[in-house]
C-alpha cells in the first residue's frame, strides 16, 4: 500500500490538481 | 433487453468520458482540421516558438511545474540554453501527465463494478492501464505533422519533436507511428470510451488477487463495444478484432516509453520525476 500511495488517495477520494 | 442494457452502458461510459476528459475526440478534431470559430492554435516548431508558446499559456495562468524562482520564466533571458528549455518542457509533460492519470482515474471510478473490486487490484489496473489509455488518448490530437498540447491550445511540429536531443527525440515517434494507424479506425468518442475502460479491466496485469470479478466486467465492456462498432460502423469488417488487435501494440509502447524514463533518470541530473508518475513506473515492466 505504501508503494502505491497517491494511487490509493486518488481511487479513494477526487483530488484536485493543485494537490498533485 | 440484453442489448438495451449494452447500449445504456455505452451511453453511461460516452458520459463520463466527455466528464473527465476535458478535450475530446470531436473537439481536437475540429480544431486540426482548422473547423473552429476560434482561433487556431498556437504553433512550436523551434526553440523559438516554444518559449514563446511557454509565454503564451503562461499568461492564461497554467501553473509551471517547477516556480523555483532562479529558473525564472525563460523570458528575455536570452542566456538560457537549450538544454534547460528542453528539460523545462519535459517537466510540463509530466505535470501535464500526472494530471491525465487523474482524469483516467475519475473515469475509471466511473466504470459500473469497478470500484467493489478489491481495492489493490484498482490500483493495479490503474498502474499497469493507466499510461496505454494516455498513449490512446494522445492519438486523437495528432496527425502525421504534429500533435495538440496543452489542452488544444498549442499545436507541436512533430519534426520539432523529433530535432530535441536524445533521448527526449525518441520519445514521441514511435506514438506517432502508433497513432496515424490507429487514427485509421476513424473511432468516435463513444467507441474510445468502451475502448478505455476494456483496457482498464485487464484481468492479466501482473499482480491481480481476483481476476475472475475484472474478467466478468470487461466481457461485459467487450460486449458493449463490439455492439457499439457493429453499429457506427457497419461497413468496417471486423473493426472489433481490429481495435483490439491494438491492445498488444499498446504494451509495447508503455515497454519501450517505461525503458526511455529510466535511461533519462540515468542521464539528466536534473531530471525529477513526478511522484506519482514514479509510483506508477516503479517495477512496472
Amino acid at each position: 500500500k505504501e508503494k502505491h500511495k497517491i494511487l490509493h488517495r486518488l481511487l479513494q477520494n477526487s483530488t484536485s490538481p493543485v494537490d498533485l | 433487453p440484453e442489448s438495451a442494457d449494452l447500449r445504456t452502458l455505452a451511453k453511461h461510459l460516452y458520459e463520463s468520458y466527455v466528464k473527465y476528459f476535458p478535450l475530446t475526440k470531436a473537439k481536437a478534431r475540429a480544431i486540426l482540421s482548422g473547423k473552429t470559430g476560434d482561433s487556431a492554435p498556437f504553433v512550436i516548431h523551434d526553440m523559438k516558438s516554444l518559449t514563446e508558446g511557454e509565454q503564451f499559456i503562461n499568461c492564461k495562468q497554467m501553473p509551471l511545474p517547477d516556480q523555483r524562482p532562479e529558473m525564472g520564466l525563460g523570458f528575455g533571458m536570452g542566456q538560457e540554453s537549450a538544454d534547460e528549455v528542453e528539460l523545462r518542457f519535459f517537466h510540463r509533460c509530466q505535470f501535464r501527465s500526472a494530471e491525465g492519470v487523474r482524469e483516467v482515474t475519475e473515469f475509471a471510478k466511473s466504470i459500473p463494478g469497478f470500484v467493489g473490486l478489491d481495492l489493490n487490484d484498482q490500483v493495479t489496473l490503474l498502474k499497469y492501464g493507466v499510461i496505454e489509455v494516455l498513449i490512446i488518448m494522445m492519438a486523437p490530437l495528432m496527425n502525421k505533422d504534429g500533435t495538440l498540447i496543452s489542452y488544444g491550445q498549442i499545436f507541436m511540429t512533430r519534426e520539432f519533436l523529433k530535432s530535441l536531443r536524445k533521448p527526449f527525440c525518441e520519445m514521441m515517434e514511435p506514438k506517432f507511428e502508433f497513432s496515424v494507424k490507429f487514427n485509421m479506425l476513424e473511432l468516435d468518442d463513444c467507441d474510445m470510451a468502451l475502448f478505455l475502460a476494456v483496457i482498464i479491466l485487464s484481468g492479466d496485469r501482473p499482480g491481480l488477487l481476483n481476476v475472475k470479478p475484472i474478467e466478468d466486467l470487461q466481457e461485459t465492456v467487450l460486449h458493449a463495444l463490439e455492439l457499439q462498432l457493429k453499429m457506427n460502423h457497419p461497413d468496417s469488417l471486423q473493426l472489433f478484432a481490429k481495435v483490439l488487435q491494438k491492445m498488444t501494440d499498446l504494451r509495447q509502447l508503455v515497454t519501450d516509453h517505461v525503458h526511455l524514463i529510466q535511461l533519462l533518470k540515468k542521464t539528466e541530473i536534473d531530471l525529477c520525476l513526478h511522484p506519482l508518475l514514479q509510483e506508477i513506473m516503479k517495477d512496472l515492466y
